[in-house]
């Protein structure tokens, strides 16, 4: 996270790390990301953090045993005394194009319940699309990001921008977890922006954007999957609307390089269907 | 003295048809095979006649017993003659006299007579009380036999009807028997035996019926049929004539009826039921807040009572609590066990789920039948799932029992989309 403030322990009960080892690239890869807890079972992130990297076109998740979960971490140091689970199911949704990242979204299950505390507790799905009791994020709004990736733009690997879940270098990351809120940028401005650009980026309907044209706050490599949560005017309740996707080439907080969310309200059912079924 | 033993022959007076000589006797002894008697016939009589017949006669005998004393050649007052009819014994033996004295006045011819044998129909001819056969009677040619009605079997004296009847256990508390066929006859040559088999701790008490009617003898105890009463080894005693021997007390778990009939008689034999009755245990008293069933005004061996409780309340059986307990009337009159007393059912603490607080309703925070609980989670970012507002009661069965969950008991899960630690507000600028 740019430009964010530490995240006191407790504000952000959902967030988890998950700690990725792909044995399939050569050399083998290590790399975290984030996560958003949802229920005593299952654990909401993006797709392309548990992509697994093979040379040809197939989508092919992780293997279970490559992911580690860490519920209510705070300082990345302190993992040992985190609550850890292994997980015993990926499911990448299955239209993730890893090209474009659209669809980036994915559902982890672990290996045995996790017990609810003051620092792990569950966030709230929103709404499914097109019920406006909770809107997909209106431009303009602000949401909330937290994660322990790349905290300051210089020390960013512009060779890895793409890919912001990839490096876990201890010199660039945040040891103890960040927050940022950040605006949802207007769909058009979000297009235009990347548009403009001499490589072709493609903005769906499943994208959205956050961020301040002027940069300065942003989310960057190692928050992918993390939850872009907002609150709820009535319950005070917070629900996850977006997951960290992806970013412009530039240094994470570039002027007008916003960030790009998966928008989780079109996946609602998608989630349910394997969460009920558990 | 001459005999004969065919199936038919003639006898002739001697020198027949010429006249007979004087100072003569000769006697023929005819015999037939059993089953047969001998007729006899006269086709030509021609004797001297006298008064009474003293002088010549023939006379027709049959073991003494004297058929017919013939003489002359007419009937006169005094002196008879055979006729044309037959003279038939009444068994296979006849015997014929021929008899004449010194004079002979007149030559008479004497006399030619048949005999043959004649199957006896033994059934027509014995009276209802010499009946050949108990039940049925069937003759044919030399003789007879019997049989027996569909259950009975033919006795060895090949007359008589016996049954079997031996055998019979009576294992019931209570029952009864009686002679076969009773109120009809009872069958003769037979020895029944009835045995009444109860448990060990119950005693057998018999009662004959009044109608009771075995043969019996003016003078002599039983000699014919009799009705033999053993228990625990020992006679009791031996029934018969027209008095009911009523109640018997055997003081025996074990008894044998035994009843024996000779061949002959027709009574109409007897019935009895038999009772028993075990050691008496004493009158049990409720328990305070229970229920004895059945409640009875006495309780004797293999009676059982069932302790309960009232609702809310269960017994109490040492360090176990129990819905119910038998009690058992044993077989030396005391009770299997002491009336356990009931107490109030205790659910005990609750299991409380974590992160869940438990308010009791009563200020003693009792937990005893009737009592009320409500579960709560702890802080506000915790909810029941299932979200209940109804309490939890401790039921009859001494559990703690809620209206929607039943026995279950929720969970506390935190609501979601709520931080432990608020984000800090924002300053207008």
């Amino acid at each position: 996270v740019v430009g964010g403030r530490a995240a006191p322990p407790g504000l952000v009960p959902w967030q988890v790390l998950l700690a990725v080892e792909d044995a399939s690239r050569v050399p083998a890869a290590r790399w975290f990301g984030a996560g958003a807890l949802l229920s005593e079972r299952w654990v909401l992130t993006a797709a392309h953090v548990l992509h697994s990297q093979r040379r040809d076109a197939s989508v092919v998740p992780l293997e279970t045993e490559h992911i580690t979960v860490f519920l209510g971490l705070h300082d990345v140091r302190d993992k040992h005394h985190s609550t850890r689970r292994s997980v015993d199911q990926v499911l990448l949704h299955p239209d993730f194009q890893p090209l474009n990242y659209n669809n980036d979204i994915a559902l982890l299950r672990l290996d045995r319940p996790v017990r609810f505390t003051g620092l792990i507790r569950p966030v709230c799905l929103p709404k499914p699309h097109g019920q406006d009791d909770w809107p997909t994020p209106l431009p303009n709004t602000l949401g909330l990001v937290a994660g322990w990736g790349i905290s300051s733009p210089s020390k960013a690997s512009s060779g890895l921008t793409f890919h912001p879940s990839l490096t876990s270098d201890p010199n660039t990351t945040s040891e103890t977890l960040q927050y940022v809120k950040l605006p949802v940028v207007e769909q058009a401005e979000c297009e235009a922006s990347y548009a403009s650009r001499s490589l072709a980026y493609n903005i769906t309907r499943n994208m959205f954007c956050a961020g301040f044209y002027e940069g300065g706050r942003d989310t960057c490599l190692g928050d992918s999957g993390g939850a872009f949560v907002m609150q709820d005017e009535g319950q005070q309740r917070w629900a996850v609307f977006g997951l960290v996707s992806w970013g412009g080439p530039e240094d994470c907080g570039s002027q007008r390089v916003y960030g790009v969310y998966t928008r989780v309200s079109n996946y609602i059912s998608w989630i349910l269907t394997h969460l009920d079924t558990d | 003295l001459s005999s004969a033993s065919e199936m038919y022959g003639t006898v002739r007076s001697p020198n027949f048809p010429e006249a007979y000589p004087r100072d003569t006797e000769l006697r023929w002894n005819i015999s037939v095979p059993r089953g047969y008697h001998v007729q006899l016939y006269f086709t030509h009589f021609d004797l001297e006649p006298s008064y009474l017949c003293e002088y010549d006669f023939v006379k027709v005998e049959v073991e003494e017993v004297v058929l017919g004393l013939f003489c002359g050649r007419e009937e006169s007052d005094t002196e008879q003659v055979p006729g044309m009819g037959a003279l038939s014994s009444s068994n296979n033996l006849l015997s014929l006299l021929f008899h004449s004295d010194f004079s002979d006045q007149e030559n008479h011819a004497g006399f030619l007579a048949h005999y043959a044998a004649v199957d006896v129909d033994e059934c027509q001819e014995r009276s209802d009380e010499e009946q050949l056969c108990d039940h049925f009677c069937h003759n044919f040619i030399g003789g007879y036999y019997c049989s027996c009605r569909y259950g009975y079997l033919l006795h060895t004296d090949n007359r008589t009807c016996r049954v079997e009847c031996s055998g019979g256990v009576y294992r019931q508390r209570s029952g009864g028997f009686s002679s076969v066929d009773h109120p009809l006859p009872y069958p003769k040559s037979s020895d029944c035996s009835y045995s009444i088999q109860v448990e060990e701790g119950l005693v057998v008490e018999l009662l004959f019926n009044p109608t009771f009617d075995v043969e019996d003898h003016p003078d002599l105890p039983c000699p014919y049929d009799y009705v033999q009463v053993i228990a625990g080894g020992k006679e009791l005693g031996r029934y018969c004539g027209g008095r009911s021997p009523g109640r018997v007390v055997t003081k025996s778990h074990l008894v044998l009826v035994n009843f024996h009939t000779d061949d002959s008689g027709d009574n109409l034999g007897w019935s009895l039921t038999y009772t028993t009755t075990g050691s008496q245990c004493p009158v049990l008293l409720s328990p305070a807040n229970g229920l004895l069933n059945p409640i009875q005004s006495e309780y004797s061996f293999r009676d059982h009572v069932l302790v309960t409780c009232l609702p809310g309340y269960k017994l109490r059986k040492g360090e176990e609590y129990l819905d119910h307990y038998q009690l058992d009337c044993q077989k030396d009159g005391s009770w299997s066990s002491d009336v356990p007393q009931c107490q109030m059912v205790d659910c005990g603490n609750p299991e409380v789920p974590p992160l869940a607080r438990v308010v009791f309703g009563s200020h003693d925070n009792s937990t005893r039948f009737g009592a009320t609980m409500q579960l709560s989670c702890e802080g506000d970012a915790f909810q029941l799932q299932p979200n209940i507002t109804s309490s939890y009661n401790c039921s009859e069965g001494g559990i703690w029992t809620n209206s929607e969950l039943g026995t279950d008991l929720p969970t506390c899960i935190p609501v979601c989309g709520l931080p432990s630690r608020p984000l800090a507000q924002q300053q207008r600028r």
